[in-house]
């Protein structure tokens, strides 16, 4: 792993120790290596070598009595502060409902994740109402429905309801009548490109009808340089509030996570770590930071 | 002395974002950019276009004899299984296979093994349905490889043509998904010796590096016959193809260019190659 190697890269500091330029450019080679690896924007990849390198050069690091492991220190701190979460809860706060809307390309694990987040917040004490607002893939709205039914939770029948601003201004309508004792509606949308325009726009309309208080972009853990792309035109078309990861049980470094946050500016609010319900988990940046250093 | 001609720092480093940017990785990269220097040694100089037109020709050459599209031969039904980790397209890919094969007018039939996942088998239905293709099915939470073995044998007394086995996306990490991989594959050699003819691994082209270990993974396990690369319609390169050539022989048979039933193309390397950068 990267703390192995750099710690046998400065192992070869003969004698006083003292981390020279050629010492740190060495170093930062081996950071920037891993890091491409892991899939991080080359770009971001860059700026973060820039910030390590300015620490590197300064007194905490020529001044220690342990440079390297100073240096080890500084790309860890450095890594986790830019993953780290201010604000990292959604913030479903104001009058019921409160609607959290998920967004993102097609296959990242939008349905399956509002299923999961109907979960969690059930487990928070909050009552969700499933919106299945995509209507173009085949058995979509039957696929969410079913995960409701596991949970117990109410799916919209947005069967016939028309097209997706439609069923989600309806659905909240339904879910706005007291009865229901309904206190989160969670949307989940089709899957699209970020450079369709049409689609983009379906969810700016979307956005504009029912004010979301938390549109999520539902990323792929395995994402790679697109992921500035995707997160990018996301951000731009609809503000997003914050980045659920998916599929983070398995070996992917998880480099998107990093390009997303460096872009965005947005919080990583979830990961999700599996294919059943209960598998969602709130975001560690200290844990998110050594995978993407390997 | 005759100074070796170096490529220029800013060039070289430019030339190294391009392939990085395709997802081509890092590694990899570099590999290619020494190629290129070998070339530079050899003439008096190499600007930035030059240099692009090698890499390209470098790398076409890595991905020849990759690209070779889907046949039915002489031994019927032709069975093919689609294996990937989740999302990556697998179940969509098979409806538009089955709609260009079932527009020949061969008998197609698709068969449900994704007990799993919720409304994967209504999914498959509904492309069944588009592609006019047969559908076999079980209950959900049925075990795949029983239904596989069912399906066969309708499949053979039926006398299809082709028999095209949806799977559950899994991560190539989970042993035991694996192993379920296995078991469907063996089940399906004892009940037509020879099948699956053809084990097909879908990859997303969004994908970074990750899909290395997924194609290793899913090659030792199983042995894979081809790669379909989807979601080439987005901005993604898909170049990690390119690092993968490295370590397997699976040629890439197919793309996914949309999500509608005619979103599919045969693989080829040069318009591929022309489009990564
Ligand atoms: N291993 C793993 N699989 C996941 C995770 N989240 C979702 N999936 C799987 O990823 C696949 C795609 O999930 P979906 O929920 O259908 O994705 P989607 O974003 O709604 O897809 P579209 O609606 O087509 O855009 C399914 O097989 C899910 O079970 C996760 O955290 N880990
Ligand atoms: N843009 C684009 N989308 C695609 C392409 N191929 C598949 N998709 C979409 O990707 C999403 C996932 O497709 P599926 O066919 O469900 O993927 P899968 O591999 O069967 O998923 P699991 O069974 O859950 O593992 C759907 O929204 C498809 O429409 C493609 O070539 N381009
Ligand atoms: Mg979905
Ligand atoms: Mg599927």
């Amino acid at each position: 792993n990267l703390t192995e190697k750099l710690s046998s890269t400065f192992k070869k500091l003969k004698g006083h120790g003292r981390l020279s330029e050629r010492n740190i450019e060495e170093t930062l080679r081996e950071v920037r290596m891993s890091m491409l690896e892991a899939d991080v924007h080359f770009r971001v990849v860059k700026e973060f070598l820039e910030k390590v390198r300015q620490r590197a050069l300064g007194r905490e690091v020529q001044e220690s009595l342990t440079p390297a492991q100073q240096f080890i220190k500084i790309v860890n701190e450095e890594l986790t502060r830019l993953m780290g979460g201010e604000n990292s809860e959604m913030d479903l706060s104001g009058s019921p409902p409160a609607i959290v809307m998920l967004v993102g390309l097609q296959g990242s694990g939008k349905t399956t994740t509002a299923a999961k987040l109907a979960k969690y917040l059930g487990q928070k004490g909050r009552k969700s109402y499933l919106v299945p607002a995509d209507t173009r893939r085949p058995a979509a709205i039957e696929q969410l429905k079913v995960l409701g039914e596991q949970l117990g939770v109410e799916v919209y029948d947005s069967r016939g309801k028309g097209d997706p601003v439609k069923i989600c201004r309806k659905a909240r309508e339904e879910a706005e009548a007291e009865a229901k004792g309904i206190d989160t509606l969670i949307i989940d949308t089709g899957g699209r490109l970020h450079i369709d325009e049409e689609l983009m726009g379906e969810l700016e309309r979307i956005k504009e009808k029912i004010e979301p208080r938390e549109i999520l972009l539902v990323a792929d853990a395995m994402t790679g340089q697109d992921a500035i792309n995707v997160a990018g035109r996301f951000n731009e078309a609809l503000d997003i509030d914050g980045v659920i990861l998916t599929k983070m049980e398995g070996d992917a470094r998880g480099g998107a996570a990093l390009t997303i946050r460096a872009l965005t500016g947005k919080p990583i609010k979830f990961v999700g770590t599996g294919e059943k319900l209960g598998a969602l988990e709130p975001f560690c940046p200290e844990r998110m930071a050594s995978r993407i250093l390997g | 002395i005759k100074r070796r001609k170096e490529i220029d720092q800013g060039v070289r480093e430019e030339l190294e974002e391009l392939l990085i940017a395709a997802d081509i990785g890092v590694k990899t990269s570099g590999r290619l950019l020494e190629t290129a220097q070998e070339m530079v040694s050899k003439q008096e100089s190499a600007g930035l276009g030059l240099l692009k037109e090698y890499l390209k020709e470098a790398i076409k050459e890595v991905l020849v004899g990759k690209g070779k599209g889907l046949e039915i031969g002489v031994e019927k039904p032709l069975v093919i299984m689609m294996v990937g980790v989740n999302g990556v397209g697998k179940t969509t890919t098979i409806g538009k296979i089955a709609s260009q094969f079932s527009a020949k007018g061969l008998k197609v039939m698709l068969v449900a093994a994704d007990t799993f996942r919720a409304a994967a088998i209504d999914q498959l239905r509904v492309w069944a349905e588009r592609a006019g293709a047969e559908f076999i099915s079980q209950q959900p939470g049925s075990d795949p490889a029983a239904v596989v073995f069912d399906a066969l044998e309708a499949a053979r007394a039926r006398g299809m043509d082709m028999v095209v086995v949806d799977t559950a996306g899994r991560l190539h990490t989970k042993t035991n998904l694996m192993d379920e991989l296995k078991k469907i594959k063996r089940v399906m050699g004892k009940k037509l010796p020879g099948a699956p003819q053809e084990i097909l691994l879908v990859l997303d082209a969004t994908t970074g590096q990750n899909a290395v270990p997924q194609a290793k993974l899913f090659d030792e396990t199983l042995g894979i016959t081809g790669i379909i690369l989807t979601k080439l319609d987005g901005t993604a390169k898909g170049g990690v193809i390119v690092a993968i050539a490295n370590e397997l022989t699976v040629p890439i048979r197919l793309i996914g260019i949309g999500e509608r039933i005619e979103d599919l193309r045969e693989f080829d390397p040069e318009q591929f190659v022309e489009a990564l950068f």
